[in-house]
């Protein structure tokens, strides 16, 4: 592929048209080029590498977009309520992947930890975050029949850091949302981490990431093995699934919705013009 | 050739109107980044702003005056033909941290076309 966002092809026949001297052509494309990377929003050509993972939730969100004005029938169904009305006023929609190598899972027999950190630096400063989903996958329970009460409880708190001077590793928390789920489903639960992605892209927060907890009820004797399935069946960490295929699409996404004060909302197209 | 020439000379180029362009994404090689579409219908603004201008070539008034003089005076261009109405699309794309990104464009579109 071509080096810059100008085809070959162009660079070469506006070079061989000798309308300018080769010095001048070559600072002429130049600044064309910056102008392009610029529209874009870039800062130098992308050259993704074959293992780019494309979220099925952001091809379904410009599906949506694409719907002929009637967004309701192409709604992805687990878009959070909030995330919907963000994606109405947002001109930029973001998805990022945590560093796995920054992870931190701590597996309890009645409760699983995980902490996630996403690297956010991608977004330039005069884009004004305004909502921002986590999405965590949750699998079917397959085995014996779960007892009755097989709920589990998710919390996804925001991590402030270690508190300095003090013993313990445990970091500073505050909880952002918190669900109760039936474990006889598989699909994603969207969580509303908005206040704090919002505080961290404004700069007036530092990023420390966030940490999902999934309480499992108590497990009773029969059931042991059990509950280690169980813990595997939210999808917070690549090593507690057999499935690791699956990982790539199935890995906990965060998703921002911003505005850069440039044209209107995804939602707003030609064919909601119509 | 020639006869096709000499007739080209006195047919009337046709007035100022939108036309078709498909842009395809591959062609300026940037399929490699962009996830959809694979292209979008851009369309272009071209044809004669022509004396006296018919109403439904969209003109402003400092067109209309300016076509005006053209017709006493060829040192003065006549108007042209450029989009008057613009829409948005969507991106969907790799950027060059390879994050997955849904962006809306403003102004890719010509919805009209119009001399000014």
């Amino acid at each position: 592929g071509a080096a810059g966002l100008i085809p070959e092809v162009g660079r070469r026949k506006y070079n061989e048209s000798g309308k300018q001297s080769p010095e001048r052509s070559e600072s002429f494309l130049n600044e064309f080029e910056l102008r392009l990377l610029n529209m874009f929003g870039l800062g130098r050509r992308p050259t993704p590498s074959k293992h780019a993972v494309v979220p099925q939730y952001m091809v379904d969100l410009y599906h949506m977009h694409s719907a002929n004005g009637d967004h309701s029938t192409k709604r992805p169904k687990s878009m959070g309520k909030h995330a919907e009305r963000a994606a109405s006023k947002a001109n930029t929609i973001r998805s990022f992947h945590h560093e796995e190598s920054m992870e931190a899972l701590a597996s309890l027999k009645s409760k699983t930890t995980q902490q996630f950190y996403f690297n956010l630096t991608s977004i330039p400063k005069e884009e004004l975050i305004t909502s921002a989903e986590l999405r965590i996958y949750r699998d079917q329970v397959i085995g014996p029949a779960p007892p009755k009460n097989s709920l589990h409880r998710i919390n996804i708190y925001e991590i402030f850091g270690v508190p300095i001077g003090s013993n313990s590793t445990e970091p500073l928390v505050r909880l952002l949302d918190t669900r109760l789920v039936q474990d006889s489903l598989s699909r994603w639960e969207s969580f509303d981490v908005s206040p704090a992605v919002s505080e961290w892209t404004s700069g007036n927060g530092q990023n420390h990431g966030f940490m999902v907890e999934v309480l499992h009820p108590e497990p009773t004797e029969k059931d042991a093995g059990h509950s280690r399935r169980r813990n595997g069946h939210v999808r917070v960490s690549r090593s507690l699934h057999q499935d690791q295929d699956s990982w790539p699409q199935a890995r906990p996404l965060l998703v921002t919705y911003g505005h850069d004060g440039r044209g209107d909302s995804v939602l707003h197209t030609r064919g909601k013009r119509q | 050739a020639a006869v096709r020439k000499q007739r080209r000379k006195h047919q009337p180029k046709a007035s100022c109107k939108r036309h078709t362009l498909y842009v395809d994404f591959s062609d300026v090689q940037w399929n490699e980044w962009i996830v959809a579409p694979p292209g979008y219908h851009a369309y272009y603004c071209h044809g004669e702003c022509p004396f006296p201008l018919p109403d439904h070539l969209n003109a402003t008034n400092h067109a209309i005056v300016q076509t005006l003089v053209n017709s006493v005076n060829s040192n003065i261009p006549r108007a042209c033909c450029v989009p008057t109405e613009l829409s948005p699309i969507s991106l969907l794309y790799l950027d060059e941290y390879e994050k997955v990104i849904l962006k809306n464009y403003q102004d890719m579109v010509v919805e009209g076309c119009g001399c000014r």
